[in-house]
């Protein structure tokens, strides 16, 4: 009866509420955690610490060179066809524009389709606004990531690109870009829903729309920690059954949601199963992703590390996608790993979290270590909401409920203990 | 997405196993 000693443990018991208010104390105290940053540092020691206050003893770091992006001063002007400031965040790691600003003309495009049929005469010298619909995250990111490696190539001088998400209160969403090898580094940047609509509104018009861009950063290198807490396995500790979320978040925001939720869940795990004194046959390994924000930095060197240990990867799971009510799980593996997965959801069909949904690239880090071919889920909860916060300043703990952690964390533990515990391995393809 | 049919991961798994999980609850 493993199950409902850990969710009534978990939902009624000692531990109700526990997995909130620890979020909540590490949000309260930290804050934003962005890649290369003292205060991530200072995070991860305080997970460290709490992890030992747990009496979990077989804790490591590993480090990690990370990129560290310190956003200045932003801002944008409206200079024609009115005055107006237009709310945004830049894009990291966007180069700076110069002190005085790029003062340019804006063409709006809906695609990378339309803008490949503009002329390069048509483009050069102005900014380029992407407005695409938010479609899935997966469809429309590739605005954020990539248009301004696409508008440089064509002669723009700035980019900018609709927040990537479905609701707007004139809030901007930040996120990671890259820029393509071979193209002018160009200033870029995300701007509000009600923004870009006005502007595509005033273009559609032929109006002409005229704005001043001012943004200033700084970018470096340091070094970070990928953290791993193990709960050794009593029958196979070499095989590792891995639960984690990241704990570095955006500047913006306070990181409760992407990934608080995530990272205290995955930290639960372990704990709950320390507590309840049960201990499967393999290894319950939690990491907390380092600088998952600029690139999956933080997992990439893990992969590397410990490419030549990957066969000891039973399965892996992440929370990367919010922590609201558990669903089920999103499953990456072959026909028999789905099937058992299949059968283990079946068992938490009281708490409504037996859904299972296949996904190829389930999660963010660990998409890193599914294409190498080892088996893995993400959390498949209730997240329609999820991107009206993401990378945002309304990210903080008001998004968070203490129910719905409960019944992620409950449902973590018991999923990842027992794939960790039944006879057979979860097989690969 | 498209869910594995039951009858399929009967076959696969053997009632052995999937009597091994549901011992979990």
């Amino acid at each position: 009866e493993v199950r409902d000693e850990i969710l009534n443990y978990v939902i009624n018991g000692e531990f109700k509420g526990k997995t909130f208010d620890e979020l909540a104390k590490f949000v309260d105290t930290f804050g934003a955690r962005p890649s290369g940053s003292e205060v991530l540092e200072k995070s991860i020691d305080y997970m460290i610490q709490l992890a030992r206050d747990e009496d979990l003893k077989d804790i490591t770091t590993e480090e990690v060179e990370v990129p560290h992006w310190v956003r200045g001063e932003e801002n944008i002007t409206m200079l024609e066809p009115r005055v107006k400031n237009i709310a945004l965040l830049g894009l990291g790691p966007s180069v700076s524009t110069p002190p005085e600003g790029i003062t340019a003309e804006v063409i709006v495009f809906n695609d990378f389709d339309e803008l490949e049929n503009a002329t390069n005469d048509e483009v050069t010298g102005k900014i380029v606004l992407f407005d695409p619909e938010f479609t899935t995250y997966g469809e429309t990111v590739v605005y954020r990531s990539q248009s301004a490696t696409k508008a440089a190539a064509k002669g723009a001088v700035a980019s900018l690109v609709r927040s990537i998400t479905q609701f707007s209160i004139n809030s901007p969403h930040t996120g990671s870009q890259v820029y393509g090898d071979d193209v002018n580094k160009i200033p870029t940047a995300a701007i509000t829903l009600e923004d870009a609509d006005l502007i595509r509104r005033l273009v559609d018009r032929d109006v002409k729309v005229k704005l001043n861009i001012r943004m200033q950063s700084t970018l470096d290198t340091k070094t970070s920690r990928n953290t791993l807490v193990d709960l050794k396995g009593t029958v196979l500790p070499e095989k590792l059954v891995i639960v984690s979320g990241h704990i570095d978040s955006w500047d913006v925001g306070q990181g409760a949601m992407d990934d608080g939720g995530g990272l205290f869940v995955s930290w639960a795990a372990p704990v709950i199963l320390k507590r309840l004194n049960l201990r499967p046959k393999r290894t319950i390994r939690s990491i907390f992703w380092t600088a998952e924000e600029p690139g999956l930095v933080g997992a990439y060197a893990y992969e590397k590390k410990h490419r030549n240990e990957s066969d000891n990867i039973n399965f892996i799971m992440e929370s990367d996608e919010g922590t609201f009510a558990p669903l089920g799980l999103a499953v990456s593996g072959s026909q028999k790993a789905r099937c058992i997965i299949g059968e283990i959801l079946k068992l938490f069909e009281s708490i409504g979290a037996s859904e299972l949904v296949e996904d190829d690239s389930p999660g963010s880090d660990i998409a890193v270590i599914i294409k190498t071919g080892v088996p893995g889920a993400g959390l498949h909860n209730a997240n329609e909401k999820y991107f009206w916060f993401h990378h945002t300043e309304g990210d903080t703990m008001n998004v968070e409920d203490p129910d719905e952690l409960d019944l992620c964390a409950a449902f973590w533990t018991a999923v990842a203990y027992i794939i960790a515990d039944i006879s057979d391995d979860i097989p690969r393809e | 997405r498209v869910l594995s049919k039951e009858s399929v991961c009967q076959s696969l798994l053997g009632e052995e196993l999937i009597h091994e999980i549901a011992s979990y609850g």
